[in-house]
């Protein structure tokens, strides 16, 4: 399931006695290939590869100085993907998955994103999660497109015993202005407006996001994004984030065998960080992000 | 005139990136790129448009292949489309999109809501039968799928429709026991009606990367999958797992989603598909 780039560089390496920039060139062509195969976007795999070959290269200098010329304790081969690793680790870091709460009653996150890459599912996560964490959600139904798009997170609320907000004949700012009036009336402290699907080209859909945005100035803006989007995951990312204040994102989806590559790429192109993954259909199934798990995966 | 040494690396580079970006994937591209460096050092192509008339065409050839509109074959009624993929692809709505286009060529069309697993799945399924005018079976929420596609043949074939169109939860492939699930619908099918289901149509998203070539590889080794429908190309994604998809397993494909209205769904046109690609 997972691709074997990793083991293959580190195949590539063993009973060499160092690394020289020779044999890293071989193994560097290696990584590049898993981290293609794993959707992570061209551009970004270059200057990855780019960076790691300058540390790797940096490394060697490094041993020898230090060593004095000796065999190093670690294999080559390990300490090589031990260098990519890391690397990968530092560039989806540092962890941030908090959520920001303002100083008004009311705090407001809003996901976005693409077409079925699961904000309705993810909506209801949140919620979840920020209700065990003392929290008092009110979802809000922000959809008014998608058929049956209100009940299904009316459905998803009544699951989690959690309130839902949605208004007939009202467009998606109003229905978030006033889904903050309504959590002030019925004592909730976090709204999570649950948005429809839609393309970044769609100009009329992007100026939605804007006036819902400017209506209620949500503190958290979070881009769910799908982990087994491919290439387009960096045009998507760059277009949302450049129209929006996003603050982060949701990667979700990742129970099955994509690799998620779009979580580096977004990262590097966007500098925001991930703050939740999401691992399973089920409402209990989101996870804070913590980088190892994800650069592991990606690597291959 | 242009020289022999007119292709450098870094017109070849560009040409390579832009088909990784379309999602072509690298084994793809490394093979296209091989046979495009063969020709160049034959001094066949000299200039960055001629290459990309090569590869238009190198792949060209391999889409053509599986260029196979669905044809509504005369079997015994109902005629049943089974509708497949991982979870979000646009299953649902591409089966509204075909109530569409099958209700216009004049055929009688019912829907059955199998997916009675999602939050209000069923209710969406149900509001496009409502607007495509074809009557939807369903059961309650969390009842046995194949139940409802026992009870939907049934009831098409009591009422002589045409063709049934089958909805399913979306699934991961890696999901032993959903493709187990799938596995079971597909023989109740079997069963209950004579050379059921007569297509199977596996819903990809084109904004999906190489993923999509283990989903393709999973669900067709867990069932018979008679034909492709790539969602989403109205986006930035070019959809180019397709080409790989198509050369290793030759599944047809039968349509393109282009939209979220239910109007938007096309024939698959190899030509189309390939000048959108390098657009
Ligand atoms: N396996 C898995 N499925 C998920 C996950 N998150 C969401 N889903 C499923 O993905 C599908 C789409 O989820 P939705 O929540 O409807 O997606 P959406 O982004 O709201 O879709 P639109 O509103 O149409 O854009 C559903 O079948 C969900 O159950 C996840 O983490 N893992
Ligand atoms: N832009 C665009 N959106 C599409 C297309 N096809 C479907 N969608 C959208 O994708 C989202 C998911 O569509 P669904 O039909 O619910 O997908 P599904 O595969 O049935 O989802 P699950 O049943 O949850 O697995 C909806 O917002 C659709 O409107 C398409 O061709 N283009
Ligand atoms: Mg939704
Ligand atoms: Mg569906």
């Amino acid at each position: 399931v997972l691709s074997n780039g990793f083991n293959k560089a580190r195949d590539r390496l063993r009973g060499k006695i160092e690394l020289t920039s020779g044999n890293i060139e071989e193994a560097l062509r290696d990584i590049r290939l898993s981290l293609l195969e794993a959707d992570v976007q061209y551009g970004v795999v270059k200057s990855f590869i780019a960076q790691v070959q300058e540390k790797a290269v940096g490394e060697i200098v490094d041993t020898r100085v230090r060593h004095g010329g000796r065999r190093l304790k670690v294999s080559p081969g390990d300490h090589f993907i031990n260098i990519c690793h890391q690397e990968l680790i530092d560039l989806m870091g540092p962890v941030e998955t908090g959520l920001r709460f303002g100083s008004r009653p009311v705090s407001a996150v809003m996901l976005l994103g693409l077409q079925g890459c699961g904000k309705t599912t993810t909506a209801g996560k949140l919620a979840r999660h920020l209700a065990k964490n003392k929290r008092t959600p009110l979802l809000v139904a922000a959809d008014i497109y998608r058929p049956a798009a209100v009940q299904q997170l009316k459905v998803v609320g009544e699951k989690l015993g959690l309130p839902v907000f949605s208004a007939e004949n009202a467009s998606p700012p109003e229905i978030c202005s006033r889904a903050l009036q309504h959590a002030r009336e019925i004592g909730c402290d976090v709204a999570i407006f649950d948005t429809a699907g839609r393309l970044a080209i769609d100009e009329p859909l992007m100026q939605e996001l804007h006036d819902i945005a400017a209506a209620t100035r949500p503190e958290n803006i979070l881009l769910v994004c799908d982990a087994m989007i491919g290439q387009d995951a960096v045009n998507t990312a760059e277009t949302f984030s450049r129209r929006l204040d996003v603050t982060g994102f949701i990667m979700t989806k990742l129970d099955g065998d994509a690799r998620g590559g779009a979580a580096l790429s977004i990262k590097q192109v966007t500098g925001k960080p991930i703050k939740f993954l999401g691992m399973g259909e089920g409402l209990d199934s989101l996870e804070e992000f913590r980088p190892e798990g994800l650069a592991s995966r990606i690597l291959g | 005139t242009m020289g022999r040494r007119e292709i450098s690396d870094a017109v070849l580079e560009k040409i390579e990136e832009a088909l990784v970006t379309s999602d072509l994937g690298i084994a793809t591209v490394d093979h296209l790129m091989e046979q495009i460096r063969w020709q160049v050092r034959r001094n066949e192509l000299n200039d960055a448009e001629k290459i990309k008339d090569s590869l238009r065409s190198a792949i060209r050839e391999i889409l053509v292949k599986t260029e196979q509109p669905l044809a509504i074959a005369p079997v015994q009624k109902p005629f049943t489309i089974l509708t497949i993929g991982v979870n979000g692809t646009g299953k649902t709505t591409t089966i509204a999109k075909l109530a569409e286009i099958f209700r216009q060529q004049g055929h009688t069309v019912m829907l059955a809501a199998a997916d009675t697993f999602r939050a209000a799945a069923i209710e969406q399924l149900e509001i496009w039968g409502e607007r495509t005018g074809c009557r939807v079976v369903k059961h309650a929420p969390g009842a046995d799928p194949s139940a409802v596609a026992f009870d939907a043949l049934r009831s098409a074939r009591a009422r002589s429709a045409d063709i049934l169109i089958i909805d399913t939860a979306g699934r991961l492939h890696t999901k032993a026991p959903l493709m187990e699930e799938l596995k079971k619908i597909e023989r109740i099918i079997a069963r209950e009606h004579q050379g059921a289901p007569h297509e199977t149509l596996l819903v990809l998203d084109a904004t999906t990367g190489q993923n999509a070539i283990s989903q393709a590889k999973l669900f067709s080794s867990a069932i018979r999958v008679t034909g492709i429908a790539l969602t989403k190309l109205d986006g930035t994604a070019k959809g180019g797992v397709i080409v790989g998809i198509s050369d290793a397993l030759h599944i047809p494909i039968r349509f393109v989603g282009v939209g979220e209205k239910v109007e938007d769904l096309r024939p698959f046109n190899a030509c189309d598909f390939v000048d959108a690609l390098f657009d």
